[in-house]
Order: structure tokens, then C-alpha cells, then sequence
């Protein structure tokens, strides 16, 4: 199961939409601070169903909405597509080969989740990403500035995160 | 539910103490489960999991006395020995090897590469070492117009031929 | 007291904005004291001291949306406004500048050099390019015995007569 | 005022008594992940009278003596010796030009300090730094990993900065 592409629009500093397009074996993403690297690893939990603001550095669910820069007004809403590669069928539930699964908010508004342009509700986006090892605390999504956290934690927090894994 | 978990942490204290000895050659690293009432007001039905690191040449160590570059090694251990006893299919990683120096950068590029197959590593970085483990490398910046722009291009690798030969 | 409050911030309040200028060209930084009840539960008598950065092209963003990069940016410009302000002896800072890019450091380089004289400073280090501002530099190293060993040596600057000149 | 040396002995990785003398300008320590970099900055506010061993990185204050290596017995006691030149008259209350400020533990002891030989009390101790300008809250010293705390910090506290330094 490979994650295929990451496409944005009026997501955080991406007002346009923008592809990314991952090809097979190990990606590196860099850029000058501030670019927006950290930006694309925001979207990436949003889309997968995050209801916390301040895991994605905001305060309001509307922050990640571009906010205006020179000359370009601020975005009125923004979605972010997770593409997945379903080639090896790990999706069971599914018989599609590609599976897209998209997250949409309008300023002031709720979200929405889509599978595959078929709108679902967030439970049914989040089991079906659990199902394929995804979404379930995000242990594999490790933020800027966290990786120690593993070492300061409580031996019963590790263990949680085991079980999780199990 | 119990017998998985030991059946998950057989496998997750296997991993770490391999990879631990990648990352700490000459040391080691080693999980364990928490004595009954060794981490105070325990509920006692549930032992924690203790890391335990020993760097090359020192004793083992408390965990808060050791250098930022050799916790961000140990949580790197953990992180790749929970990854190889339950895959998960991709990894972003964001800049978790930022306190290390460049050999310990070197092992963890090492260590990257060596599992390059098995999962899907998406990794984040300022450091121009970190890019040795790339496959395809990914440009972020920013204009003067506050807009990120992305570019992409697939990296040869022709010295992994080398390096496998 | 409150008066000398107010004159330490106003004085923080302007190197602030000097600081921001070298860290974010381009863009700008600036302090200013909290409306009375803007942040929540406030006992209404002593207003905080808030942070705005707008870094080059951007508009004035809420702290917890930048990056890791430009948030170690705002927090050196804000220790090195208090320093200016009212100056400690000496200062030691270790791997502050960890989240910076090669620039940037270049930039934090430049600082530490432009008020070496008025401070002393002792900067902790793993990047090659932080040594650039050192006057003295000093190596610690630790064998196989676990034990740390220390040399140290001065560090000509002939580059800097050329850089005032 | 000017910090011309920090002395150790028995403290963390350092068994063997060693001076780090300090030039005039710019200082920068560099090392490899672990060579005991950042032990020298625990060295520093652990002599300036540090009371919470948490600050030092240890759990426990008898953690900061040399817990023993290969071939190497643990210390059953540790010191550290701050020498400044006080070249400027800027500690008003001592009329020398250069002060040593020392502190010692014994194992499962208690601390003790002295300036120039002379045993004092900790709070002596701490008053005649906080009239140099150090100690107090040591804004002075960033430790690793936490330069970011001003601006995660709440702006009441940052208020206390500012009032502390006035
Ligand atoms: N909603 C938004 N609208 C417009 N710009 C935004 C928004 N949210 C964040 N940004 C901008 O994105 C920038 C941060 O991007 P990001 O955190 O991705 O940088 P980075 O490439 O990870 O940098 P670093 O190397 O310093 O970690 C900030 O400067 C901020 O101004
Ligand atoms: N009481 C002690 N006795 C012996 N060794 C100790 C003691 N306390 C800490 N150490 C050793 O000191 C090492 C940490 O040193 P330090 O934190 O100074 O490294 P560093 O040079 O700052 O590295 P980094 O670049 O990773 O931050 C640890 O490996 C630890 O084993
Ligand atoms: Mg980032
Ligand atoms: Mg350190």
C-alpha cells in the first residue's frame, strides 16, 4: 500500500493546488525554514481525519486555511487528497485499485470527507485508514521538534503505544 | 488481547536491540517491562515498558542524563523496532535527526536505506547529509509572494549498486 | 517599580524590532503589551508581553503556525533584545540555533559577532557553520573510557579586519 | 565581569579535574553527540546553586557525580570552581579583582559553597551573582532543546522575564 500523491489547495501556504507526486523508495523533502515543508506533513494528518487544532500548530480548525499573503486574498475554504496505491489490495473492504481519500473545510464551516469522491462520515474515513495501519495516534507521523518524546514518556505510555501497534 | 501484546513486544525488544546496534555501535540498547511498583502509584495491573540505553563506552545510563543526540537515537530505535514488528505502510518523518551530528546522521541515512523496501519513508530535513538516503527528493521554498512552490526529481543510485556489490 | 518596568520594555520593545530586522529581512518583529482582557482569565492588572513576527512576504502570523525555524528565530531575537536592553555578563547558549537552515545561522553568526564585545558568549555547538563566529573554539571529545577530554585553541579572525574595513 | 574559567572534578563525565579557561571574544564548544558538551552548561548552574536536579538533566542531585565508567570507579564527591575576573570592579561588595565561586557534594551529602575559600551559604552565594546579574531565573543560559520556550510561553510570563531583568 503506497501513498501516491498528496495534492493541496488553500491548505496553510499552498493557496494554489499544488501535487505531490511520490514515487516509490524514500523521499526527501527539503527547503529553507519557513518554506513550507512542515506545512505538507500538516496536511497530511488533516486529511487523515486530525480534530485537533494544535496538532497541525493552529489554534482555530480555520487556521490552516491560507490566510492571504501579498495581493492574494485569503482562501474561503481548502482541501488536501491523500491518493493511495491499493495495487496489493491491503484495502479489503474496497475493490478499487486507487483510493482517494479527500478532506474539504469551508471558512466557518464543518469539514467533509470524501472517499474515492463519494462523501462518508469521519468514522467511516478514520476506521477504514485503521484498517491499513494508519490514523490510530499517528505513530507514524512524528512532528518537528517530537522525536524525543518517546524517551520523556511514561513507560505506561510506551506500553499504550505497543498495544496500539499490536 | 495479553497474549498479543507479548507476542508484539517479543518482537518490538528484538528489533530495538538490533537496531540499537546500529545506532550505538559498540553499545547497546534493550526493552524491558516495568517491575510491579517500580514506577510509584502503579495500578499494578500493568507493567509500562522501560528503555534502557548504553551508549559505546559508558555504563548504562538514566534516560535524562543522556546527551540530546543520544535520545534522539534512542527514539529512533524505538520508532524503527516498533515499525519492523508491526509495518506500518509509511513513515513521515520531520526532522527527528535535527541534535544529530554527522555520523549519527550517517547511521540513521543507514538505516533508511536498509529498510528503503519495506516501507514508505517520507522524511523532512534542513540537513544536507539527510539527503544521501534519498530516492526522489522533494524542493520546498517560498517566493516573495508568501506562496510555497514544490519541485521534484528522482535521485540515481547508482553507488547503492556499488555499495550491495 | 512599574515605572522601571516600563522603561526595560520600551528599551526590549525597540532592540526587539532592530533584532527582528537582521534575523527576518525583509521582515519585522515587534512587542507589545497585552489589551487587558486578551488573553482569557486575567486578573486584569499586569498585561503580558506579546510577540508579532511577520517574516519576509508574509503577513503577521499567529506564533504557533511558524516554523520551527522561525520560531527559534523570534525566540533569539527576543533573548538578544533583553541582553541589549539590560545586559547579563556572559551567556551561554547550546544548540540554539538546531532548527536553523545554513542562512540563518549565517545570520545568528553575524549577530554574535556584531555584539562580541559586549557580551561574552559561549555557544554550544554540533554545526560546522556556527563556528564561524568563534573567537576561541574549544573540542570536547569523549573516548572509549567514558570519560570527556577538552582542547582548546584561538581562532585568528584576520577575515574580520577585512570585514570592518 | 568576565567568566576566565570553569574548573571540574568529578562531575558528570568529567572524573579527572579539568579547566576549561575562557578567552576573551566569542567561545564556541563543539564535539560529537554525547562527548559532554552540554555537561559543561550543567556545570555552570549547578555551581551558580541550582536546587532542581531536573534543570541539570538528572533525577536525583547525587546524579551529577561521575556515575563511573570502564576500569573507573564512581566519584564519591564533585566540584565545580567558576573563576571571574573581576577586572572591572563589578562586584561591588568584594574588593578582589578575581573571584572563585565553588560548590561541592559529597555523596549522599549536602552541598557545599565557597567564594575564595571561604565557606557560605548558598543564599550568599546567590546574592553575590544576582548583583553581577546571573542567577536569578538564568535567562542567561538557554539549555538545549528549549530555546523555543519564549514563544510557546504565556505572555504573563514573559512579562516576568522582563520584570526580573529590570
Ligand atoms: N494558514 C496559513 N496561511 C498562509 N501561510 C501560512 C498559514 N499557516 C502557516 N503559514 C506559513 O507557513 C510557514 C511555515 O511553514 P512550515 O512550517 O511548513 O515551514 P518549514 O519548511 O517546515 O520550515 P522549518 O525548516 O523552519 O521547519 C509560516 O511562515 C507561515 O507563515
Ligand atoms: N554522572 C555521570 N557520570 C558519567 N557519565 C555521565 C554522567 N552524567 C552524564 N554522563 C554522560 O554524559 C553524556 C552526555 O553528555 P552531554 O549531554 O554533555 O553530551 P553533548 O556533548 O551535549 O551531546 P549532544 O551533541 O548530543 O547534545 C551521556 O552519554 C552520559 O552517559
Ligand atoms: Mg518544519
Ligand atoms: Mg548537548
Amino acid at each position: 500500500m503506497h501513498l501516491s500523491a498528496i495534492k493541496l489547495r488553500g491548505f496553510k501556504s499552498f493557496p494554489e493546488p499544488v501535487e505531490v507526486r511520490l514515487e516509490r523508495g524514500v523521499a526527501v523533502v527539503v527547503g529553507p525554514n519557513g518554506s513550507g515543508k512542515s506545512n505538507v506533513s500538516d496536511a497530511l494528518l488533516w486529511a487523515s481525519g486530525s480534530l485537533s487544532p494544535s496538532e497541525l500548530r493552529a489554534e482555530k480548525p480555520d487556521d490552516v486555511l491560507f490566510a492571504g499573503a501579498a495581493g492574494r486574498p485569503a482562501a474561503d475554504w481548502c482541501e488536501v487528497e491523500l491518493l493511495f496505491d491499493n495495487a496489493d489490495g491491503q484495502f479489503t473492504e474496497l475493490e478499487f485499485s486507487e483510493i482517494a481519500i479527500t478532506r474539504r473545510l469551508h471558512r466557518g464551516g464543518e469539514g467533509q470527507y470524501l472517499v474515492n469522491k463519494a462523501t462518508v462520515r469521519r468514522t467511516d474515513l478514520v476506521e477504514l485508514l485503521a484498517d491499513v495501519g494508519l490514523g490510530g495516534g499517528h505513530s507514524s507521523v512524528i512532528g518537528q521538534g517530537r522525536v524525543e518524546e518517546i524517551l520523556s514518556s511514561k513507560p505506561e505510555q510506551r506500553r499504550a503505544l505497543l498495544e496500539e501497534a499490536a | 488481547v495479553e497474549r498479543r501484546f507479548e507476542e508484539t513486544f517479543g518482537a518490538v525488544q528484538q528489533h530495538f536491540a538490533d537496531v540499537a546496534e546500529t545506532l550505538f555501535p559498540g553499545g547497546e540498547g534493550r526493552l524491558r517491562l516495568s517491575e510491579p511498583d517500580e514506577d510509584g502509584p502503579d495500578d499494578g495491573s500493568e507493567p509500562g515498558v522501560e528503555i534502557e540505553l548504553r551508549p559505546a563506552g559508558k555504563r548504562v545510563t538514566k534516560l535524562s542524563l543522556l546527551s540530546g543526540g543520544e535520545k534522539a537515537l534512542g527514539a529512533i530505535s524505538f520508532l524503527f523496532a516498533l515499525f519492523l514488528a508491526r509495518p506500518c505502510p509509511f513513515y513521515l518523518l520531520d526532522e527527528v535527526e535535527a541534535a544529530l551530528d554527522d555520523t549519527n546522521i550517517g547511521r540513521f541515512v543507514e538505516l533508511l536505506r536498509r529498510y528503503a523496501d519495506r516501507a514508505q519513508f517520507i522524511v523532512i530535513t534542513h540537513q544536507k547529509r539527510t539527503m544521501e538516503a534519498a530516492d526522489s527528493l522533494y524542493g520546498v521554498t517560498m517566493g516573495a509572494d508568501g506562496v510555497s512552490q514544490l519541485v521534484s526529481r528522482r535521485v540515481p543510485r547508482a553507488s547503492r549498486q556499488a555499495a550491495v556489490a
